[in-house]
C-alpha cells in the first residue's frame, strides 16, 4: 500500500494522475452521479471543471494523445448524457452551463496562447498545456456550451411562463386604481384558479431564485447578464402579446399597473447590478404599450406624440392598442375611428413587418467571454465526497 | 520543467454530434 505522505503545495503541479480504466469512474462520479443540490453545494464554483482539467494536464504531460482524446470525449459525451437525463432541472443544467464554460476558459487559460495569458501569474504559465494543441476541442465544447444555454433559456422560460400574465398583467397592486373596473368586462382570472396565484412578487422571486444559483454555480457574471436578458424578453413579449389578445388589459389602469411593475423589474436590475445587461431595453415595446394606454389620443398633437414615442412598436400594435383602449369610466372615451386612421397615415411610411404579436420563441445569440481565473491549480484539494480517491495528485 | 519550446501537436477533434458515436468510456447504467 502506498502511503500517503503530506506535501506541500508548492510540490504540486496541478496536476491529476489517473489509470486509463478509471476514466469512465472519473465520468460517472464527477458527472453523472454528482448531485448539484448535494455535496456539489460546498465545492469551490467550477470543481468538476478543475478536476477534469487537471486529469486532461496530466495526460498532456505524459504526451499520451489517445488519454487526452478519450477523457475529452468521455467528458462531452457524459455532460451531454446528464443533460439528457436532467435536462428538465434547472439547478443540473445551470451547473454544468457554468461548468462547461469553466472547461473551456481554463483550456484557453493554459493553452499556451499568448493572447489567453496575459493576467496567467508565472506559475499559471508554467502549467499551460505541453504538447497538445486542443482548439478544435475547444470549439466543440463552445458548440456544447450554447446547447446547454440554450436549453437553460428553455426551463427557465418554463418555470417563469405561468407567472407572467398573471404577474405582469391581472393581479393588481396599486390601491386606489384597481378599484375601477373597465365596464362590462368579465374578470377572467377567477375562472382560472392557478393563474390568479402568481403576483409580480412570484416573479421576482424567481428570479432571485435563479440569479442566486447562478452565482453559486460561479457562472461568469456575462453570460448572467445574458441570461437575465433572455428572461426578461419572454416577460415583456408574453405581456405584451397578452395585452394585444385581451380587451380588459387595455385601460388607463392597466397602463399603470404595467409601469409599476416595470418599475420593480428595474429595480431588481438595479439591486442586481444587472442594468447594462441591456434587459431594460427589451421591456421597451412593453413600456411604450403601457404608456400608450395612458396618454391622451384625440388631437393631431396627439397622434403626432404617439407616433414619436412608440418607435419599438410597431403599427399593426399600435393600432391594436388604440382599438382595445377600454375606457374606465364615464370621464374617458373610446378612441376615434378617425384617429387611428390618422395614426394609420403618419405610419405609412414605416419599414417593418406586419406581425402583430412578438416572437415567445426568439432566443439572442449567445457569447462566452474568456473570463480566466487566478485559482492556482496547485492549491486544488478534491473533497472526499466526491468518491475520486483514484485520483492523484501531481 | 523547462519552458517547452517545440510546437504543440493539433489533436483533431469530431463535432459535437459526431461524438456520439464515440460513447468510448460510457457506462450503461443500471436500471
Amino acid at each position: 500500500h502506498p502511503v500517503n505522505i503530506p506535501r506541500k503545495e508548492k510540490d504540486f503541479q496541478g496536476m491529476l494522475e489517473y489509470k486509463k480504466e478509471d476514466e469512465s469512474k472519473l465520468v460517472k462520479n464527477l458527472i453523472l452521479e454528482l448531485k448539484p443540490r448535494g455535496v456539489a453545494v460546498n465545492l469551490i464554483p467550477g470543481l468538476p471543471a478543475y478536476i477534469l482539467f487537471m486529469c486532461l494536464r496530466h495526460a498532456d504531460y505524459i504526451n499520451d494523445d489517445q488519454k487526452v482524446r478519450t477523457l475529452l470525449t468521455s467528458t462531452i459525451n457524459g455532460i451531454k448524457k446528464i443533460l439528457k437525463k436532467r435536462g428538465d432541472d434547472y439547478e443540473t443544467v445551470s451547473f454544468w452551463l457554468s461548468n462547461t464554460c469553466r472547461f473551456l476558459h481554463c483550456l484557453k487559460q493554459y493553452s499556451g496562447e499568448e493572447s489567453f495569458m496575459k493576467h496567467n501569474t508565472p506559475r499559471q504559465n508554467e502549467h499551460c498545456l505541453s504538447n497538445f494543441d486542443l482548439a478544435e476541442y475547444r470549439q466543440v465544447l463552445s458548440d456544447l456550451a450554447i446547447q446547454i444555454y440554450q436549453q437553460l433559456v428553455k426551463v427557465m422560460e418554463n418555470i417563469l411562463q405561468p407567472m407572467i400574465v398573471s404577474g405582469m398583467l391581472e393581479h393588481e397592486t396599486i390601491q386606489g386604481v384597481s378599484g375601477v373596473k373597465p365596464t362590462g368586462l368579465r374578470k377572467r382570472t377567477s375562472s382560472i384558479a392557478d393563474e390568479g396565484t402568481y403576483t409580480l412578487d412570484s416573479i421576482l422571486r424567481q428570479l432571485n431564485s435563479f440569479h442566486s444559483t447562478m452565482c453559486q454555480h460561479g457562472t461568469d457574471p456575462e453570460l448572467i447578464k445574458q441570461v437575465i436578458k433572455q428572461m426578461f424578453y419572454i416577460i415583456g413579449a408574453v405581456t405584451l402579446n397578452n395585452l394585444l389578445l385581451r380587451k380588459d388589459m387595455c385601460s388607463w389602469s392597466k397602463g399603470m399597473q404595467i409601469r409599476y411593475n416595470v418599475s420593480q423589474l428595474e429595480e431588481w436590475l438595479r439591486d442586481k447590478n444587472l442594468m447594462t445587461s441591456g434587459a431594460k431595453e427589451t421591456l421597451e415595446p412593453l413600456i411604450q404599450a403601457a404608456q400608450l394606454l395612458q396618454v391622451k389620443k384625440k388631437t393631431d398633437e396627439d397622434a403626432e406624440a404617439i407616433c414619436s414615442m412608440c418607435n419599438a412598436l410597431s403599427t399593426a400594435q399600435i393600432v391594436k392598442v388604440l382599438n382595445l383602449y377600454t375606457p374606465v369610466n364615464e370621464f374617458e372615451e373610446r378612441v376615434s375611428v378617425s384617429f387611428i386612421r390618422t395614426i394609420q397615415i403618419r405610419l405609412r411610411d414605416r419599414k417593418e413587418s406586419p406581425q402583430l404579436l412578438m416572437d415567445t420563441k426568439n432566443i439572442y445569440p449567445v457569447t462566452f467571454p474568456f473570463n480566466p481565473s487566478s485559482l492556482a491549480l496547485e492549491t486544488i484539494q478534491i473533497p472526499s465526497s466526491l468518491n475520486l480517491l483514484f485520483l492523484t495528485r501531481v | 520543467r523547462p519552458p517547452q519550446q517545440r510546437p504543440r501537436v493539433l489533436l483533431k477533434a469530431p463535432t459535437l454530434a459526431e461524438m456520439d458515436e464515440l460513447n468510448i468510456s460510457e457506462e450503461e447504467e443500471s436500471p
